[in-house]
This record gives structure tokens, C-alpha cells and sequence, in this order.
């Protein structure tokens, strides 16, 4: 554990804690993906399941613990107790084209051919692009509330933060794997438009809308 | 042998 894994799993969980409340306190899902938050839960649920098999620390459990209900619970939100605010008109993105090419390659790269290993793989790739939905529907929209973007921020932050932690274990301890690796750079540079946005724009006290 | 993935990290 460097300080670089820590913060940006810190990160990460303020992330979903953002939206869990945003959620909650407006009593609306408006321009939130619900098909994001779903290939999240999916992610987390495929990557998560040697909870089952593997003790690892009691930090690494409760942190899965945390990060797969916190991921249902925001699915929940969306798709039952706050169904009607959901904007399923501009949330059109179509997972298959994600999903299917996503598990396809977990079956072809992957360290190692057993199921619970494919399954680890496929949460990878897919975690890398979870998010395309979501910047999908802001793109359709134009616009996105200031709190939905310190979510993407923090999300973001997060996978940059994890690729210095990499780069630390390469150093510090000759530690690399290359899926990991490969696909958060490919998550990471997903972000960087995202980033700009945000810098000039939100940090500055103005709203995210993107020119018509 | 082949590599490991890495199962300590979130």
C-alpha cells in the first residue's frame, strides 16, 4: 500500500459517495446514466467475487463490501425508488457494443484461464469504459450539474492516481501487470476531455455545458 | 510461470 493507492482508492469512494447523496438529497437521478451505474455494479460484482474465495486484509474486504452495496444501492435508486426522475430519453448508449467486445477479450487476454480469473479480466476491461454512457448522455444533453461533474472528477482522479501507484510498484517493488496497466490508461485518457472541461470551466465557477 | 494478477488492489 503507497500513498498513491490509498488516495486514489480514497478517491474512488468519494466518487460514489457523491453521487449516492446527490441522489439522495435532490430526490432525483436527472442526468445521471443509470446504464453506467449498472456496468459499475457489474464490475465490481465479477471483480469482487473472491470475497468469497480469498482473504486479503480487512481493508481490501470491507472496501469491496463497501464499493459493490454502495453500487446496488445507487442502481436502486435509479432504476426503483426514483424511477421517475430517470432520463432514460437521453440515456441511449448502447451497452452491448461495450459488454459483448469487453467479454470477448476477457476470454482472449487474461492471466490466466479459469473462470473466477475471466471473470476478474472482464471487470477490468469493462471498468475502463463503464463510464462512456455516462459522458455519452452529457454529450447528448450539453450540460451536466456541477456535483455530477465532482463525481466524474473524483472518478478520474482516482484512475490516475492508481497509475502512479503502478508505476511505484514497478519501482519499488518489480510488481507490473500489464492488463491492469493498459486498461487504466485507456480509462484514464477517457477522463482527459472531461478534465479540461472541468479546470476551465467548473473550477471557475461555471457551469458544464458543452457549445450547441 | 504465468503472471499474477493484481487481487490486492480495489
Amino acid at each position: 500500500m503507497n500513498v498513491f493507492r490509498l488516495t486514489g482508492d480514497l478517491s474512488h469512494l468519494a466518487a460514489i459517495i457523491i453521487l449516492l447523496l446527490k441522489i439522495w438529497k435532490s430526490r432525483s437521478c436527472a442526468g445521471i446514466s443509470g446504464k453506467s451505474q449498472i456496468l459499475f455494479a457489474l464490475v465490481f460484482t465479477t471483480r469482487y467475487l473472491d470475497l468469497l474465495t480469498s482473504f486479503i486484509s480487512l481493508y481490501n474486504t470491507s472496501m469491496k463490501i463497501i464499493y459493490v452495496g454502495c453500487a446496488y444501492a445507487t442502481v436502486y435508486l435509479i432504476y426503483a425508488k426514483f424511477r421517475a426522475t430517470y432520463d432514460g430519453n437521453h440515456d441511449t448508449f448502447r451497452v452491448e457494443f461495450l459488454v459483448v467486445p469487453v467479454g470477448g477479450l476477457a476470454f482472449l487476454v487474461n492471466h490466466d484461464f479459469s473462470p473466477l480469473e475471466i471473470l476478474w479480466t472482464f471487470s477490468i476491461y469493462l471498468e475502463s469504459v463503464a463510464i462512456l454512457p455516462q459522458l455519452f448522455m452529457i454529450s447528448k444533453t450539453g450540460e451536466a450539474e456541477t456535483i455530477t461533474t465532482h463525481y466524474l472528477f473524483c472518478l478520474g482522479v482516482y484512475r490516475a492516481l492508481y497509475l502512479f501507484n503502478w508505476i511505484w510498484r514497478f519501482y519499488f517493488e518489480g510488481f507490473f501487470d500489464m492488463i491492469a496497466i493498459v486498461a487504466g490508461v485507456v480509462q484514464t485518457i477517457l477522463y482527459c476531455d472531461f478534465f479540461y472541461l472541468y479546470i476551465t470551466k467548473v473550477l471557475k465557477g461555471k457551469k458544464l455545458s458543452l457549445p450547441a | 510461470g504465468p503472471q499474477k494478477s493484481t487481487k490486492d488492489e480495489l
